[in-house]
C-alpha cells in the first residue's frame, strides 16, 4: 500500500502567465514526483499541488525564489487518509 | 451487506462491491423503472455496469451520465449513487423527473473506471488512471479522459506513460473508454452526455482541444449559467462555467469533446465541489451536501434537453 506520510498539498496562486509557465515546468520535473490535483490555469486562480515529503524543500525553495505565493492546504496527506479510513470503518460498523 | 436501498448509507464512501450490490438492490426496488446492463469489461475484467432508467418505448432519446472516470475523485462516485437513487425516487413524484422519464431514457455509469477505483481502495488512494500495462514502460495506466478520439494526442495530454495525463497509445485504447464510446454510437439516439468529475467547482462544455466556440456556444453558456446559479442557490457554492479551453486549459482527448463531435449536442462536464481544504480527500460528511446542490443543476440540463429536441 502506498503511504503519503509527510506529503503536503500546497495551494499555489500564480500572479501572471510567467508564473503559470514556471509551475508547469515544475510539474514536468519527474524527479520531484509532484502531482497537480488542480492544474494551474490562469493568474489568480489557485492550483493545488501534492508534494512528496522528500521534495518539499526543493519545491518550496523553487516557489519562494520565483516569488510565487502559496499556502499549505493539507499538512499531512496520510493523516487525512487515515481519518478517511476510520470514518469508513465506523460507518460499516 | 445492505439489504435494501432504504438502509444504504449515502453519507459514506463505499467499495466497488458495495456499490455494485447497491445497484442490484436499486433494480430490485424499482423493477419497472431501473435495469442494469453491462456495456463491457475493464482491463482487469471487471464488469462495466450501467443503470438504465426507462419507462418503456423503443430506443428512446437518451441522456448519458457518468461518474468516476478518474477514480480518486471519490466524491464523484458517491454523488452518482445519491443521484441515481434520487432519479428512481423522484419518478412519479417530481414533475420534471417524471416528464423526462416519460419521454426519454437515462443511462448512468456510476463506476466508469472500476479497476482504478478498486486500486484507490487497496493500494493507492490517489490513483487517477486506468490500470492497463504500457508496453516498454514500468508505469501503469492511461488517463481515460485524454484517451478519446477528439484531438487525440495534441497539447493538454502527455505522451509519457508515467504522466498523470498520459493519453495512451491510440484513441480508445482503454477498454473502459471504448465500451462507452461503442455504446453511445451503437445507441444512436443519445442527446446529452454529462460526465462528472471533481473538485474545481466548474461546469464546462466543448471544446477542450481547440479554442473555437461550438456552434451553439451561446445556448450552452446560458444553460450553464442557469445551472450554476441554481446550484449556488442551495448552499452558496460558487461555480465557474464556460468552454473547457477558455475556463481551464487546452485538454485534448476528453469525453465531452468526443461526444459533441459525434453529434451529442448537449455535452457537459461537471467539476464538483471542494471548499478548498481537502481536494480529493473531501470528508464523507460532504457527500450529501455536494449531491444535493448538484441535483438542481443536473435537472436544469436534463429538462433543457427534454424541451429542445433535435
Amino acid at each position: 500500500e502506498k503511504l503519503f506520510t509527510g506529503d503536503q498539498v500546497l495551494r499555489i496562486t500564480a500572479s501572471d502567465e510567467e508564473q503559470i509557465t514556471q509551475l508547469r515546468v515544475l510539474g514536468e520535473q519527474a524527479e520531484l514526483q509532484v502531482d497537480f490535483w488542480r492544474h494551474p490555469t490562469s493568474p489568480g486562480h489557485p492550483a493545488d499541488l501534492r508534494v512528496p515529503f522528500s521534495s518539499l524543500p526543493a519545491v518550496k525553495t523553487f516557489l519562494e525564489s520565483n516569488n510565487i505565493s502559496y499556502s499549505i492546504m493539507i499538512e499531512d496527506v496520510q493523516e487525512l487518509l487515515d481519518e478517511e479510513k476510520r470514518t469508513m470503518m465506523k460507518s460499516r460498523r | 451487506k445492505e439489504r435494501s436501498t432504504s438502509t444504504f448509507d449515502f453519507a459514506s464512501y463505499h467499495t466497488i462491491d458495495e456499490i455494485y450490490n447497491w445497484m442490484d438492490m436499486l433494480v430490485e426496488d424499482h423493477p419497472n423503472l431501473v435495469s442494469k446492463i453491462q456495456i463491457g469489461q475493464s482491463y482487469e475484467n471487471r464488469p462495466l455496469n450501467v443503470l438504465k432508467f426507462s419507462t418503456g418505448g423503443s430506443n428512446r432519446s437518451a441522456i448519458w451520465l457518468d461518474t468516476g472516470i478518474h477514480p480518486r475523485e471519490w466524491i464523484t462516485q458517491a454523488t452518482g449513487i445519491w443521484t441515481a437513487n434520487k432519479i428512481a425516487e423522484e419518478y412519479g413524484q417530481d414533475t420534471s423527473v417524471t416528464a423526462i422519464l416519460d419521454s426519454m431514457d437515462i443511462f448512468f455509469e456510476i463506476v466508469t473506471n472500476p479497476d482504478g477505483f478498486v486500486f484507490t481502495h487497496s493500494s493507492d488512494r490517489l490513483w487517477r488512471k486506468t490500470r492497463s500495462i504500457n508496453a516498454g514502460s514500468p508505469c501503469v495506466g492511461v488517463d481515460p479522459n485524454r484517451n478519446w478520439d477528439a484531438g487525440f494526442g495534441g497539447p493538454g495530454a502527455s505522451s509519457d506513460p508515467c504522466s498523470e495525463t498520459y493519453h495512451g497509445p491510440y484513441a480508445h485504447s482503454e477498454s473502459e473508454v471504448k465500451a462507452l464510446a461503442d455504446f453511445i454510437l451503437g445507441h444512436g439516439n443519445v442527446k446529452s452526455v454529462i460526465s462528472i468529475h471533481s473538485y474545481s467547482q466548474m461546469l464546462l462544455f466543448p471544446y477542450g482541444y481547440k479554442t473555437a466556440p461550438v456552434p451553439n456556444h451561446q445556448e450552452m453558456n446560458e444553460l450553464a449559467k442557469k445551472a450554476v446559479s441554481d446550484l449556488a442557490a442551495v448552499y452558496g457554492t460558487k461555480y465557474t462555467y464556460g468552454s473547457i479551453a477558455d475556463t481551464i486549459y487546452a485538454a485534448d482527448g476528453t469525453a465531452v469533446d468526443w461526444a459533441y463531435d459525434n453529434g451529442v449536442k448537449y455535452s457537459f462536464t461537471f467539476e464538483l465541489r471542494d471548499s478548498g481544504r481537502y481536494g480529493f480527500l473531501l470528508p464523507s460528511a460532504q457527500i450529501i451536501p455536494t449531491a444535493t446542490e448538484t441535483w438542481p443543476a443536473l435537472l436544469d440540463i436534463m429538462v433543457h434537453v427534454l424541451e429542445h429536441p433535435y
